[in-house]
């Protein structure tokens, strides 16, 4: 699966998501990619979200969604993507990972499988990691 | 703080082998949207720029590289989502196509649904001019290695990311 979330400079927020699946999944098998509010969701009020990991499980919470509701209660990005995937894996134990912004430009990258490759791009600074705890910049 | 892009390759098990090749994917994917941030595009073309540069990169498991089916065939997922309307376009289980991102967004511009499926989404990708491309293209000798490696009665193809739980 690979994902993007931006917003742009007049404050309008996008999600994008993108996957083959699960790998030997039965003929005709749909993941959480193109479900909204699973795969991806994007509100200009919140934030947005795309996601990747167990479909099966991400669909079971909507995880996208799950996410931008704990921003709604004030979590921070961060915050609500950890309390997202936390439940996933608590509730259903799935594993996925996260990119999440806010209508400001505040971004997360999550996990809680062994490893995610993401970037981040902003104030033309590079961003990016794959493991746990990882984060590299570079000027763009 | 805006523009800002934020892109993934998906989470799961990466082999150390292919831990360059994920991390400059990604890389590359988020300069080209925040290429087009800058240049004053909207964020939906920077999330769809991304998308479709980690769906035409065989590294990943999307659009060319993708994972196989039981059946050793390609089926892919996609969905897009605007902000400021809610507006959203997604197809699923569609096949020989390069970029489903790309047809997700027709789905959401061109169409009053939300998701179209299998061969209703083969039959709107050639109404909208959409190029059908040849499975093979869209299938590499790694992800054939794997459908084959994953074939066996007792493998478990979704190891990686079921919790194990405690």
């Amino acid at each position: 699966t690979v994902g993007a979330v931006a917003v742009d400079s007049e404050g309008n927020i996008a999600c994008a998501t993108s996957s083959g699946g699960i790998l030997n999944k039965m003929e005709g098998r749909v993941g959480d990619t193109p479900c909204i509010g699973s795969g991806g969701y994007a509100d200009n009020r919140m934030g947005a979200v795309s996601t990747t990991g167990h479909g099966e499980a991400i669909m079971k919470v909507t995880l996208a969604r799950l996410i931008l509701f704990h921003m709604e209660q004030g979590q921070s990005v961060e915050a609500a993507s950890d309390l997202g995937l936390a439940y996933m894996k608590s509730r259903v134990s799935g594993l996925g990972g996260v990119v999440t912004v806010d209508p400001q430009g505040h971004w997360a990258t999550c996990f809680t499988s062994q490893q995610m490759a993401w970037a981040a791009a902003q104030k033309d600074t590079l961003h990016y990691g794959l493991y746990t705890g990882e984060h590299f910049t570079q000027s763009i | 703080m805006l523009p800002v892009v934020v892109v993934h390759g998906g989470a799961g098990q990466i082999p150390k082998e292919w831990s360059e090749k994920s991390t400059s994917g990604v890389c590359s994917a988020a300069r080209a949207g925040y290429r087009i941030l800058q240049g004053g595009g909207s964020s939906m073309d920077a999330v769809v720029e991304a998308a479709t540069q980690l769906e035409n990169n065989p590294s990943f498991n999307a659009g060319c590289g993708s994972v196989l089916n039981v059946k050793g065939e390609v089926e892919m997922d996609a969905i897009v989502m605007d902000g400021k309307t809610l507006a959203t376009g997604a197809v699923s289980a569609v096949r020989n196509i390069a970029n489903p991102i790309q047809l997700a967004r027709l789905v959401m511009d061109k169409t009053s649904h939300a998701c179209l499926t299998a061969e209703g989404a083969s039959q709107f990708a050639r109404s909208m001019g959409v190029p059908e491309v040849p499975q093979e293209s869209l299938i590499t000798e790694y992800s054939r290695m794997r459908w084959k490696k994953n074939l066996a009665p007792d493998a478990n193809p979704v190891e990686c990311q079921i919790g194990k739980m405690g």
